[in-house]
């Protein structure tokens, strides 16, 4: 099973047409490899991003120097997943 | 499980401990519930309808679909509550009893069987098919930009690679493919109802184009109907209005072309949560969830069965 330690989703508040824009400009690029749960729709809306650990600290510095705000949705998208898998195995065993 | 009694719907299920179910399912209730198999996935596994049904030849038919995109497990564990409610408040709840006496209610549980398989085996957070694109290296189209309903336009993307690629043909997934075969052989579907998680949100059609779709406040009111009806629960509070509106333009979407079809009563939900855990909703809240959802179903079959046309 493919490995999500350390990534994180955040979700973005754009306060204008211009920071969507600018969040949409992350979507492209591809080396980030990030992950839109939720996609820039419009001012206002949230935007939640899966992050891998590799990304975290290019996509914070580039929210915080454009003035986007952010919080974090999932600290460990990893512990959430293994908390599933354990809450699935238990019942199995049950 | 020995019987859908035994049956834990609080827990998300294995793809094989799906089908199982809908078998134990259609074993128990050979009167009401049929399997029908619409087609094979791009890695050749089947994919089911469950029909319910008490007679009759080729009645009017509600579709509802849940699990499109595979990594929203609320929605195929929701699919599976469905199915056994169907079962247990036929001939005892009165307005299902109403829809089921004049209609056939169609229900495919996991609509993206390969992507599902995938986020079991190896990638939690798969969404798209797992069909291989010519030329890239990247796998997948997201089945909810696939349909020929504005396909192309904007609203996905053309890249391999993207999560919302939309392929490089209208119907190019057989997942959709199968599916459109089946509502065009059948042609008396009268509503359809696309499940996907997470925002807590009903939409109409359109979401590829701001024109609004012609009976647009028929569709408002009736999401309103049911929303209020999905919050007197436990107040999970809902968003509704057409897509395009509501979140962003999205192109080659399953509602847009259900309703290009006629289906005039065509919904996509977006169950909980509004962004806690996201698709990592716990387990715990797989019941709670279906239990509410249910409601708001209820009230647009119930809707439908009163407006025919």
């Amino acid at each position: 099973n493919k490995n999500f330690v350390g990534h994180q989703v955040l979700r973005i508040f754009a306060a204008d047409e211009a920071q969507v824009q600018k969040v949409k400009e992350l979507e492209d690029l591809e080396h980030l490899q990030l992950d839109f749960w939720r996609d820039p729709a419009g001012a206002g809306i949230p935007i939640d991003v899966r992050v891998p650990f590799l990304s975290i600290q290019s996509v914070k510095v580039f929210l915080e120097s454009h003035g986007i705000s952010y919080e974090i949705m999932i600290e460990d998208v990893q512990s959430l997943l293994e908390e599933e898998q354990k809450q699935m195995s238990a019942f199995k065993t049950r | 499980a020995r019987s859908t009694d035994t049956f834990s719907y609080a827990t998300y299920h294995t793809l094989d401990e799906i089908y199982e179910f809908t078998d134990l399912l259609v074993a128990e209730h050979p009167q009401l519930v049929s399997k029908i198999q619409i087609g094979n996935t791009f890695e050749g596994r089947p994919i089911y309808v469950l029909k319910f049904s008490t007679g009759g030849n080729n009645r009017p038919a509600i579709w509802i679909d849940t699990g499109i995109h595979s990594r929203e497990w609320v929605t195929q564990a929701s699919g599976i509550w469905f199915a056994k409610k169907i079962t247990e408040d036929y001939g005892q709840d009165p307005v299902l009893t109403a829809i089921l006496d004049s209609m056939d209610i169609l229900l495919e549980i996991v609509t993206n069987p390969d992507g599902f398989a995938y986020t079991h085996s190896t990638n939690r957070m798969w969404r798209k098919t797992r069909s291989r694109t010519q030329g890239s290296l990247c796998i997948g189209v997201d089945p909810n930009r696939n349909w020929d309903a504005g396909f192309g336009e904007p609203g996905a993307s053309s890249n391999p690679c993207s999560e919302t690629y939309r392929g490089k043909f209208a119907n190019s997934e057989v997942e959709v493919k199968s599916i459109v075969d089946f509502v065009q052989n059948h042609g008396n579907i009268k509503a359809f109802i696309s499940i996907h998680s997470y925002s807590q949100l009903l939409l109409y059609p359109y979401g590829y184009t701001s024109v609004p779709a012609p009976n647009h406040k028929e569709l408002d009111e009736l999401a309103k109907s049911a929303v209020t009806a999905l919050a007197s629960l436990y107040g999970t509070k809902y968003t509704y209005g057409s897509i395009i509106d509501t979140i962003y333009q999205a192109s080659g979407n399953t509602v847009d072309w259900t309703y290009n079809q006629g289906i005039k009563y065509s919904f996509t939900f977006e169950l909980r949560d509004t962004g806690r855990y996201g698709f990592l909703l716990p387990a715990s809240q797989i019941i709670p969830t279906a239990k509410e959802t249910w409601l708001a179903l209820l009230t647009i079959m119930e809707y439908t069965l009163n407006h025919p046309y």
